[in-house]
């Protein structure tokens, strides 16, 4: 390439190159460039600035971009890998990666630990379970007595929290997850197989030679 | 109604907001 810059630099800080991109994750290069045209079109929906703030994120989650999730914020959050408080387009690959169905279901568990562990303290906390079940509920208006919470909060560590310690570290996560596998369903997205259908445009923005592909 | 034999985890992955399949809806 030699000193050509390109357009999509220019326009998209940190964007990187989809043949980089494809090395570093299950997605092909073709897949790369699709996930692109998903990115260009989420990035510029508040502000055309080539990158994704919190508030493109939610509206294009929730179509509507005043809506506050701790759930969308804590997914943000972990997209932001390099904590620029956006997410660019290599963060939005890498991120997604781990969704994709061919991904192992050990990187899959790592981020859901990562994902449910909101203080990142190594641990996920009863505190923390009891946060996001409170906020699932007035998400899905649904009303539980106090008891019934603390009663769903001590069968849950009851099964997971195997030393009794009041936290789940990542060894009893791994292990209350290999028991449970549907909670990992939520990890995997079979949209990313179909990509290159979904965002077929990719074709006519490809900035890869056909032989890369 | 939710039951208290319930699993915490399977109640949370419910959210709309770890629901990232909206993303892809155009």
């Amino acid at each position: 390439m030699g000193c050509f810059q390109s357009k999509v630099t220019r326009q998209y800080p940190g964007h990187e190159d989809p043949i980089t991109l494809a090395s570093q994750t299950a997605f092909s290069v073709s897949e790369v460039e699709a996930l692109f045209e998903l990115y260009k079109s989420i990035s510029s929906s508040v502000i055309d600035d080539g990158l994704i703030s919190k508030e493109e994120f939610q509206l294009a989650l929730f179509k509507n971009r005043k809506k506050e999730n701790i759930f969308a914020n804590r997914i943000f959050d972990l997209f932001d890998a390099k904590k620029k408080g956006v997410i660019d387009f290599g963060d939005f690959v890498r991120a997604l990666n781990v969704f994709h169905p061919n991904v192992s279901q050990e990187d899959k568990m790592t981020f859901a630990f990562k994902l449910y562990d909101m203080d990142g303290t190594g641990f996920i906390e009863r505190n923390e379970v009891k946060q996001m079940l409170i906020a699932l509920l007035c998400e899905s208006e649904m009303k539980l007595a106090d008891e019934t919470i603390e009663a769903i909060l001590d069968k849950t560590f009851l099964d997971a929290d195997i030393n009794q310690d009041g936290k789940i570290d990542i060894a009893e996560w791994q292990n209350f997850v290999s028991r449970n596998p549907s909670l990992l369903k939520i990890m995997t997205l079979p949209y990313l197989r179909d990509i290159t259908t979904t965002f077929p445009s990719f074709v006519f923005n490809s900035e890869v030679d056909e032989v890369a592909t | 109604r939710v039951p208290a034999t319930m699993n915490a985890f399977e109640l949370i992955s419910t959210s709309q907001g770890l629901n990232l399949s909206s993303l892809f809806e155009k």
